[in-house]
C-alpha cells in the first residue's frame, strides 16, 4: 500500500463504511452488492483481455462471449431482481456498454409495458431465453430526438392482414441502435402507422431481421454495422433499411392502441404513456452520470494523493499535488457535485417507483411534472458530468492522456449521454415548455404545488442582500 | 407580504432560497422575452424560438435550484454526526461553487451584492482546506472496485507507478522487443540511402 495513500486514510474524521451504507441505501445493500461483485471477480469465466489491446472485432467477440457467460450465471445463481440483474451486468462488462444492452433494457421492457397478452406468449419468453434477440430502432439516419420527423412507415394492407415496413429515402434509414448491427435478429421498429388511407403517427413493430437459425439476413432487410465511433467499442451500433418488408398484424404492439382486421384504427386513452418509460431512463441515466464523476473523482484524487511535484515552500520536498489549492479548486467542487448528483438520481428513482403505482392505476396527475423536471435534470447533469469528467482527466497530467488511467473510457462513455435518450438542449426546452405554463397559471393567481411552487411565491417574496 | 429573506452564505437554506429565486427571476425574463416577441407581432413558434436561449438558461437554473434543494434536504436524513459535518460542507461548497460560477445571474436579480460574490470566494477556499483531509475517504465511500474501476492511477492500493510500468509493457507492440517493421522497412531503407 502506497505511504501517501495511507496516511490519507488515517485524516479521514468519519466513518468510511457508514457512508457506503448510506450511498448503498442501507448496510444490507452494501452486502448485496459486494456479493454480486464477488461472484464475477472470483469467476475465472470472466477473466478477460485488456480491450485497451484488442482490435474492434475482438472486443465485440470478447464482449458477446461474456454476455453468453452473464445470462447462464444469472439463471445459475438464480438473480431476478432487475437492479441485481443491471448491477451484476455492470461489474461483469466493467461499466462497459455491451452488445445485449438494448436487449435487456429496451426490447424486454417494451414488450412488457406495451405487448398484449396474446403477444406476450407469443414473443417474451423466447426473448427471455435469448432465441430472440432483440434491439429498438427508432432514430434514423435523418432523425433522431424529434419523433415526430421519423420518416420510417408502416402500411396496413387489409387484403393480407399484414403491416408493409418502408425505408422511404436514405435519410429514413435506421441508424444507432446498439446490438442491431450484427447482434439481433429482431428489433422493436418505430414506424409511422397508415392505415385506410390516414397516417396515424409513431408506432411500433416487431420486425424480423435476421433467420432465427443461419442468423443471415431476411430479404428485404439490409442491416449492418455502422463502424468505429466514439467509445462503445464493444457495441455494434447498426443501421437497418427495410425495403417493403411484410409482418403480420399481430406484430404491431397494441397493448394500447389498436388496428382492426379490416384497417380500423384505435386510437391509445393517453399520450402519456411513455412518459413513465422515459422518467425510467433518464433517472438511470442521472444515476449513470453521478457513477461516472463518481469514478472519475475517485481516479483523480487518489492519484493527488500519490503525486508529488514541484515545490510549495523552496527547499522542502516535493509536496503531492493534492496540496496546491489550484488541484483542490478543481477537484473538490465535483467531488460534491458527485454527492448531489448521486441524491438526485435516488431521488428521481424513487419518484418514478413512488408514482408508477398512480400510472397503473391510470392517474398521471404527477406525471407532466415529473416528465419536465427528469428531462431537464437528465441534461443539466449530464452536461456538468460531461465538463467535470474532463477536468479530472487533466488533472491527472500526461498519465490522464493513457488509457491505462481509464479516464479516456470513461470520458467517451459519459459524453454521449448528453446527446441520447433527447439530446440536451431540446430536454431543457421541454423543461422550460412547463416553467412557462406554470409562470402564467401563477401570474394568474393560480397556487402550484411541486418543484415549480416558488413560482407562485416568488412574486411576493424579495431577498434582501445582507447588509455587508 | 413575507419578511424579506436576509442571505446567510453560510446557511442552506438560505442559499436555497436565493437559487430559488434565481430560478424565478430567469423564468420570468424567458417569459416577458416570449411576450415582448409576441407583441412584436410574432407568432408563438417564433415567439418561442426567438427566446429560445433565455429559456434553456431558466431551465438550467430551475434544475440547478432543484440540485442544491434535494443535496439540502437529503442531509436532513444523516444522522451520525461526521458524516453530517462532512456532507454539509460538500453541500455548501456545492452551493457556493454554483453561486461563484453564476454569479451574473445573482447580481442581475439583486439577490447579492458585489461584496458577498468576495466573500463567498474566501468561503470556498476555506471549505477546501477544510475538505483536504477527507478528501480520500470521500472517494473510498463510493467504494468502487478495483476491477470496476480499472484505472492504474485510481487503485485502492495507491501503487500507481509499478503498475503504470506494468500494464504499458503488456501492451501488444511489446510482444517482441524488435518490431517486424524495423526489418521490413527501416533496415531496408540504410540500402537505399
Amino acid at each position: 500500500m502506497n505511504p501517501d495513500i495511507i496516511k490519507e486514510r488515517q485524516n479521514a474524521t468519519f466513518d468510511v463504511e457508514k457512508l457506503i451504507n448510506i450511498l448503498d441505501r442501507g448496510p444490507e445493500k452494501t452486502k448485496r452488492r459486494r456479493e454480486i461483485e464477488s461472484l464475477i471477480f472470483n469467476d475465472p469465466d470472466f477473466k478477460e483481455e485488456n480491450p485497451n489491446f484488442l482490435s474492434r472485432s475482438e472486443r465485440y467477440d470478447q464482449a458477446v462471449r461474456k454476455s453468453v457467460n452473464m445470462i447462464l450465471k444469472l439463471r445459475e445463481y438464480g438473480i431476478t431482481d432487475p437492479e441485481e440483474i443491471y448491477y451484476y451486468k455492470r461489474c461483469m462488462h466493467r461499466n462497459r456498454p455491451e452488445p445485449l444492452d438494448l436487449h435487456l433494457g429496451m426490447f424486454l421492457p417494451t414488450l412488457l409495458n406495451q405487448a398484449t397478452s396474446e403477444q406476450m406468449d407469443h414473443f417474451f419468453m423466447p426473448a427471455w431465453n435469448l432465441e430472440i434477440i432483440g434491439t429498438y430502432a427508432q432514430t434514423e439516419m435523418g432523425h433522431g430526438t424529434h419523433l415526430r420527423g421519423l420518416e420510417t412507415t408502416a402500411t396496413y394492407d387489409p387484403a393480407t392482414q399484414e403491416f408493409v415496413i418502408n425505408s422511404p429515402t436514405v435519410s429514413s434509414i435506421k441508424w444507432w441502435p446498439g446490438g442491431l448491427g450484427k447482434t439481433s435478429n429482431h428489433a422493436i421498429v418505430l414506424a409511422q402507422l397508415h392505415t385506410q388511407g390516414n397516417c396515424h403517427g409513431l408506432h411500433a413493430f416487431i420486425v424480423p431481421i435476421r433467420n432465427m437459425d443461419t442468423h443471415i439476413p431476411l430479404p428485404g432487410i439490409v442491416v449492418g454495422d455502422i463502424g468505429p465511433k466514439f467509445g462503445f467499442s464493444e457495441v455494434d451500433n447498426g443501421f437497418l433499411k427495410l425495403d417493403n418488408v411484410r409482418i403480420p398484424r399481430d406484430n404491431m404492439l397494441m397493448k394500447y392502441a389498436k388496428v382492426d382486421p379490416d384497417g380500423t384504427y384505435m386510437k391509445p386513452p393517453s399520450a402519456k404513456l411513455t412518459y413513465g418509460t422515459m422518467v425510467f431512463i433518464r433517472s438511470l441515466i442521472v444515476g449513470e452520470a453521478a457513477q461516472a464523476l463518481a469514478k472519475s473523482c475517485t481516479i483523480a484524487i487518489r492519484y493527488s494523493a500519490v503525486r508529488h511535484q514541484s515545490e510549495i515552500r523552496p527547499g522542502e520536498p516535493e509536496p503531492q499535488i493534492i496540496d496546491y489549492q489550484t488541484q483542490q479548486y478543481k477537484l473538490f467542487p465535483l467531488l460534491a457535485m458527485t454527492y448531489a448528483f448521486t441524491f438526485v438520481g435516488q431521488y428521481m428513482k424513487e419518484t418514478y417507483h413512488r408514482i408508477s403505482g398512480d400510472i397503473s392505476q391510470g392517474d398521471f396527475s404527477e406525471l407532466p411534472e415529473l416528465h419536465a423536471l427528469s428531462a431537464g435534470l437528465k441534461a443539466f447533469t449530464t452536461w456538468a458530468a460531461n465538463g467535470a469528467v474532463e477536468v479530472c482527466r487533466m488533472s491527472c497530467g500526461g498519465h490522464g492522456y493513457s488509457c491505462s488511467s481509464a479516464l479516456p473510457d470513461i470520458y467517451v462513455e459519459l459524453t454521449p449521454m448528453c446527446t441520447y435518450e433527447g439530446e440536451n438542449t431540446v430536454m431543457m426546452l421541454q423543461t422550460a415548455r412547463y416553467l412557462v405554463k406554470s409562470y402564467q397559471q401563477a401570474k394568474a393567481g393560480q397556487q402550484l404545488s411541486g418543484s415549480v411552487s416558488y413560482l407562485s411565491d416568488a412574486e411576493q417574496r424579495r431577498v434582501q442582500p445582507q447588509p455587508v | 407580504a413575507a419578511r424579506p429573506t436576509v442571505v446567510d452564505i453560510n446557511d442552506l437554506a438560505s442559499l436555497v432560497e436565493v437559487y430559488k429565486l434565481r430560478a424565478a427571476n430567469l423564468v420570468q425574463l424567458a417569459a416577458k422575452s416570449i411576450q415582448q416577441e409576441l407583441q412584436n407581432r410574432k407568432s408563438q413558434a417564433d415567439a418561442w424560438n426567438s427566446s429560445a436561449t433565455d429559456l434553456v438558461r431558466a431551465s438550467d437554473a430551475h434544475c440547478h435550484y432543484v440540485v442544491v434543494k434535494l443535496f439540502t434536504e437529503k442531509l436532513g436524513e444523516i444522522n451520525d454526526t461526521a458524516i453530517h459535518s462532512v456532507l454539509s460542507t460538500l453541500a455548501l461548497l456545492y452551493a457556493l461553487h454554483g453561486i461563484q460560477q453564476n454569479s451574473g445571474d445573482f447580481l442581475l436579480a439583486g439577490l447579492l451584492r458585489g461584496p458577498q460574490v468576495l466573500q463567498i470566494s474566501v468561503r470556498i477556499k476555506d471549505l477546501l482546506s477544510q475538505l483536504r483531509p477527507n478528501a480520500v475517504a470521500l472517494v473510498d465511500s463510493f467504494d468502487i472496485h478495483d476491477n470496476k474501476l480499472n484505472s492504474v492511477l485510481g487503485r485502492y492500493d495507491g501503487n500507481v507507478y509499478e503498475n503504470l510500468f506494468e500494464w504499458a509493457r503488456s501492451s501488444p507492440l511489446n510482444a517482441t522487443e524488435v518490431h517486424e517493421s524495423f526489418h521490413k522497412y527501416l533496415k531496408p531503407l540504410r540500402a537505399k540511402l
